[in-house]
């Protein structure tokens, strides 16, 4: 797609060829073809930079109306909870994050609290010891809840200033799964007024217009504060946010941009826009 | 769902008399939207609907006394063809081992299918074992280990400061050494553009010459699938395509993306995190779930 082309219906194609293959989903796609189109009538755009400016700043537009960094609350524990389906990268953006406060000077600590999956709780572990930060464990196939319960109590004896409690992915179709995940929440919250403080979902880049239907549900279940959007350091474009930004008002907080420890970035909205067009 | 979208797309024609091929073309419209939604790649869904649009316009579709249903089954057929049709079984080795390498994006399910064909293959009367060649993930050794453990099928591992392509080697020579028939070989997460570990798996193939490369493939996949096939096919030659997490409410798209841009068969499906978990792939219930 390169600037200096006549405005025409094969221009408009290509635009929203381009924005279906970043995952943006059929519906979002037509609403901003159909935004475009209404915006080059009434103001009598007639060359292609304008129009694809045009609807760069739109994306960023819905994308800036539903942003908010991630702000830890200060002289006090802050509990964020790190939820999503199986494989997202739930685990590898904790230590990310858990790297991220530890540099800022917090005091950080992991609950592991994903009691099913083989060897969850040694990767965590791994991570953690990579990091010298201590983790909240119990043997595997104990209840999450407890898990949870015991790392808070701890992170409040030892004055810890964060604690991210890692869950077992699951898909948001689980019934049972789901009644555990807000039961994990609820046995926070009981313990502790105003937690969790943040309650962030895990979507991966490269899944396509189910992550419509794990916004939605994990929110319903549990009322998110944020997202963190990984593996865009691949091809995907993970513009299935923009929807979910869009129509659950749910702000994407961070990006992971690979498997290393430092690959975790702030959510820029006019970054991200661009890039939808790379 | 799809069927009743050409029902009413055709119903606010039926005043009219005779269907015409602009009532077709607003069919294939409907059939286009649902496949996008069903997060086929959309020039999948472009040569798709060029496809069908003959068949769609014939004199069986426009004479009809049901055309929608006339269409839904056009699209159906050629969606259960395109997908089915080969070889759906593990290619066994004229002598043994068979040699089977997962490979896939990071987070796909490899590790855990692999415990699942281990286990499948176990029940089947031949004796497997699974090799840890994924060095990288923290604990990756550990969760194979696990998973070995649950399957009752052995490990073998050589931690994690020795190559991939040794561990590979080794594994198999080891393999031959006790007598065991099929060896899983685990390999490590990667994206299709890193180049140094898209080559490192070509080093594997060509140290061991595995008999089966399957690309496991998320079922909830965008439309990067194509991307992702087309990489691991020009690079590897994949013979076959697993499909993992299809016990989610994923329309599965990506299953039609993967076997256009591959031709490879899907031979397995994921469908849950237990290691019994895995059925056989069916072209028709995957054509249907696609289509909603
Ligand atoms: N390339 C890339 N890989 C990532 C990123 N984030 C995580 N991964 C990889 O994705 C895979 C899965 O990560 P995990 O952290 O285990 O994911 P999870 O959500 O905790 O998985 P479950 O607990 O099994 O549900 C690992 O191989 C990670 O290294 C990212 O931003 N980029
Ligand atoms: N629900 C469901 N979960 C699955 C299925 N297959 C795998 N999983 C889960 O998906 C997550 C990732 O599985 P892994 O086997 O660790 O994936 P991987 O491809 O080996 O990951 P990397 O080695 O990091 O690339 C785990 O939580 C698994 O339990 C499936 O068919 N259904
Ligand atoms: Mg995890
Ligand atoms: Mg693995």
């Amino acid at each position: 797609l390169v600037g200096g082309r006549k405005l025409d219906e094969e221009l408009f194609e290509e635009i929203e060829d381009v924005l279906i293959q970043g995952d943006l989903g059929i519906n979002t796609v037509l609403e901003l073809m159909e935004f475009v189109r209404k915006e080059v009538k009434a103001k009598g755009i007639n060359n292609s930079d304008e129009v694809l400016s045009l609807i760069k700043q739109k994306i960023e537009d819905i994308l800036k109306e539903n942003c908010e960094p991630l702000k830890l609350i200060s002289g006090q524990l802050n509990v964020i909870m790190v939820v999503g389906v199986n494989g997202v990268g739930k685990t590898t953006s904790i230590a990310k994050l858990a790297n991220k406060f530890k540099k800022d000077g917090k005091r950080v600590l992991l609950g592991a609290a994903d009691t099913f999956r083989a060897a969850a709780i040694e990767q965590l572990e791994e991570w953690a010891g990579r990091l010298g930060i201590e983790v909240i464990k119990q043997q595997e196939g104990s209840d999450p809840a407890a898990v949870a319960f015991d790392a808070l109590k701890a992170a409040q004896s030892r004055k810890a200033d964060v604690l991210i409690i890692d869950t077992a992915g699951r898909l948001q179709t689980k019934k049972n799964l789901m009644e555990e995940i807000k039961k994990i929440k609820r046995v926070i919250s009981r313990e502790m007024s105003g937690a969790p403080h943040e309650v962030l979902l895990v979507l991966d880049a490269t899944t396509g217009q189910n992550a419509i239907s794990q916004a939605k549900l994990f929110n319903e279940a549990l009322e998110l504060t944020g997202i963190i959007l990984t593996k865009l350091d691949g091809t995907a474009k993970g513009g299935i946010i923009v929807p979910i930004v869009n129509e659950l008002g749910i702000p994407v907080k961070f990006i992971g941009v690979g498997e290393g420890i430092e690959d975790l970035y702030e959510f820029d909205p006019a970054k991200f826009s661009e890039a939808l067009f790379d | 769902n799809l069927s009743e979208k050409i029902q009413q797309v055709f119903k606010k024609l039926k005043g009219k008399g005779k269907l015409t091929e602009k009532d077709i073309e607003a069919a294939l419209r409907e059939i286009r939207l649902a496949l996008l939604e069903a997060d086929v790649n959309y020039k999948v869904v472009k040569e798709f609907i060029s496809k069908i649009k003959n068949k769609a316009m014939g004199h069986e579709v426009l004479e009809s006394l049901t055309p929608a249903q006339q269409v839904i089954k056009i699209v159906n057929d050629e969606l259960t063809e395109l997908m089915g049709g080969s070889q759906s079984k593990i290619e066994l080795a004229d002598s043994p081992p068979t040699v089977i390498m997962l490979v896939g994006l990071q987070g796909s399910g490899k590790t855990t299918t692999a415990g699942k064909l281990a286990l499948h293959m176990k029940k089947s009367g031949y004796r497997p074992i699974l090799v840890a060649a994924d060095v990288y993930r923290p604990a990756a050794v550990k969760q194979l280990h696990v998973v070995g453990e649950k399957s009752g099928v052995p490990v073998f591992d050589m931690g994690t400061e020795v190559s991939p392509v040794e561990i590979a080697q080794k594994g198999i020579k080891h393999a031959k050494a006790s007598g065991f028939d099929i060896v899983l070989i685990d390999t490590a997460g990667r994206l299709h553009i890193d180049k140094e570990l898209m080559d490192e798996l070509v080093r594997i193939k060509d140290a061991v010459l595995p008999n089966e490369i399957l690309l496991v493939v998320d079922a909830m996949t965008g439309q990067d699938a194509v991307n992702v096939a087309e990489a691991f096919y020009r690079e590897l030659n994949i013979t076959g395509v697993i499909l993992s997490k299809l016990d989610g409410d994923a329309r599965g798209g990506a299953a039609l993306s993967v076997k256009a841009v591959t031709g490879c068969p899907i031979k397995y499906v994921g469908v849950g995190e237990k290691l019994d978990a895995l059925e056989p792939f069916h072209p028709e219930r995957m054509a249907s779930r696609i289509l909603g």
